[in-house]
């Protein structure tokens, strides 16, 4: 039980931590980033969003709103959590994708939960706040693929959104359950064989906000790396939506490697308020109905 | 798509941003005009000699939106930038054709 | 309702205003641009140097008026803005579909 | 004819004006404005304290052409105030009833 509570902490602040480190680098290019850090690996915050160190962006924002509205609702509940990310737009964000702007708009005038399928949708804002939902279904495969697929729906309605939410999320729960890279790499192995686009090796290079190129960005650096920190440093030094693929790299490793294993001098530098908030949504998803 | 292009008292500016903020609109243009209205302009002193200005400075907004919400948009610069005196400003709503954002390429409700 | 734009010389804002408030036109915006077409750019002499400015000053006036005064607005305009050398201006004509003085709430060809 | 209305980055103007010039495309007007959006404002130092200002400035090109021409001017458009990074800007079309060149008093495509 106690692997398993380390895992489950270890993805959610995983996800923190990916962000902020990457923010500092968004939008870069490697060649930038070479150029003004070397080997960027250290949380200090500034990037395009002129951040304080810590300091974490919509990726983690909207997963902490996707998890209070679980643990409110006492477990799945549509409306709750588009609310949620109502109440979280209208908050100023310090930053918010555009597709997940639309998508929070359209619930708010016309409160459908979904918008039509689209092509412009194709982006990783659904993946990447996914983390509180593994960790409120970790016992309940029918759930967990329903639930994905509908929180992803209110802001993303994209086949290609919706099968890498489902399989990265997959392999989440399975790694906290206690599965091994073994088993991830054979739900990986799934994916390629149906959606080859997706294929990682060898790295094709992009890491943008397109849901393929972050894909393919975090699961080569993930199977590639051999702690929670290279798996993350090798990502975010790829650049682009670097605080984003950050954050869904931190969630597999710190799934796989635990919370223990997620060095000190990073979460030292987190905001102190977000690791508080995400150590008790930890305490209350595990506890729903779905992971009991 | 509709284009919404608010003329304003330039203090209300903020006010009226927070107002479409609440409705996730954050992107918006802003240029300063002059207007001449109802709203008379005022009598400024320049060296010592009084003379009419007859413009007064406004606050004009531009900001696109999907057509399902230039209502909820409307209203909330109706209700930022009213003060119920003269020279409150006017709103004007067009089509627009097509929209582009040059960093993606990204075209239609897509873009904004 | 119809808006017209209209790009003309700066010196010739006070004459259009009075060609427009003949109509019973009170009411228009004004935005200090810069032009750039047929009309070249001047040569201006800074610190005793000449150099190209290639763009103009112009003066755009925003009024939107009921569709039955374009015509006649568009008259007064190009009579008033008339000079006759090259860079005289242009006027752009599109439709607007909604209307709101934000002091009263009123829609439509009342608000203007 | 259309309108094409594109708010860029100011240090793209000289390279937009030339991607159209190229089309043939020689009058523009050109705003200052000041843009919101996405890409956050920058810090500035007053009088030593630091504070936010949270718009950027932009140049908003309007330029008039003939429907024909307008995929090929957006894509040069595009193409000249592309930099990848946020913040490049936006482009909006609108469809324009009537041109008048004040000049000539020539209408339509004639006067643009
Ligand atoms: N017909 C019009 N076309 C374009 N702009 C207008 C028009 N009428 C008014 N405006 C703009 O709206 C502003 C406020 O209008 P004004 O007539 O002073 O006040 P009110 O709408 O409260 O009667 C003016 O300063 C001007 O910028
Ligand atoms: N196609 C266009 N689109 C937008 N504005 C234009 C266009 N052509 C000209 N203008 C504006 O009109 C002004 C006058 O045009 P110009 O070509 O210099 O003179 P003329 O119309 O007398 O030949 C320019 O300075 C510019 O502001
Ligand atoms: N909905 C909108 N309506 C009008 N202007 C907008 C809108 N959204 C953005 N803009 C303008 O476009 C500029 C660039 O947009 P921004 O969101 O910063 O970047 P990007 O398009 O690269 O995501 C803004 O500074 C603003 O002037
Ligand atoms: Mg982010
Ligand atoms: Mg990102």
């Amino acid at each position: 039980k106690i692997e398993r509570y380390d895992r489950a902490l270890g993805a959610y602040l995983g996800v923190a931590v990916g962000d902020a480190l990457g923010a500092t680098v968004e939008f870069m290019l490697p060649r930038e980033i070479r150029h003004l850090y070397g080997v960027h690996c250290e949380i200090v915050g500034g990037g395009w969003l002129k951040l304080k160190p810590g300091r974490v962006t919509d990726d983690t924002e909207m997963s902490l709103a996707l998890g209070g509205a679980l643990i409110a609702a006492g477990g799945w509940d549509a409306y709750a959590v588009a609310d949620a990310f109502v109440a979280w737009l209208k908050s100023k964000p310090v930053d918010v994708g555009n597709t997940c702007r639309r998508g929070i708009q359209r619930y708010m005038m016309v409160r459908s939960l979904s918008g039509p399928v689209s092509e412009s949708d194709g982006g990783n804002g659904a993946l990447m706040r996914i983390s509180p939902l593994v960790l409120a279904t970790l016992n309940d495969d029918m759930a967990f693929r329903r639930q994905a697929l509908e929180q992803a729906h209110i802001t993303h309605n994209h086949p290609l959104s919706d099968i890498a939410t489902l399989v990265l999320g997959e392999m989440a729960r399975m790694l906290i359950n206690g599965g091994g890279i073994k088993e991830c790499r054979v739900l990986a192995n799934a994916l390629l064989t149906e959606y080859p686009r997706f294929r990682f090796d060898p790295y094709p290079g992009r890491a943008s906000g397109y849901i393929v190129d972050t894909v393919q960005t975090v699961l080569h650096h993930f199977f590639h790396g051999d702690s929670f920190e290279s798996c993350v440093v090798a990502t975010v030094n790829c650049g682009e939506d670097a605080d984003t693929t950050g954050a869904i790299v931190g969630m597999l490793a710190g799934a796989l490697y635990g919370a223990s294993a997620i060095p000190v001098r990073w979460l030292d530098k987190l905001d102190p308020g977000v690791v508080t908030e995400i150590r008790q949504q930890v305490d209350g998803l595990l506890e729903l109905p779905g992971s009991q | 798509m509709k284009k919404i292009e608010a003329i304003i008292k330039p203090f209300k500016l903020e006010e009226v941003r927070e107002g479409l903020s609440a409705l996730g609109v954050s992107g918006l243009t802003v240029t300063e005009v002059k207007g001449f209205g109802r709203q008379k302009g005022h009598t400024e002193l320049y060296r010592g000699a009084e003379y009419v200005v007859d413009f007064l400075p406004k606050a004009k907004i531009e900001v696109v939106v999907p057509t399902s919400l230039v209502e909820a948009a409307v209203d909330a610069i109706v209700k930022a930038a009213h003060t119920g005196k003269i020279g409150d400003g006017k709103i004007f709503v067009t089509t627009v054709e097509q929209v582009v954002r040059i960093r993606t390429g990204e075209t239609g409700e897509a873009a904004i």
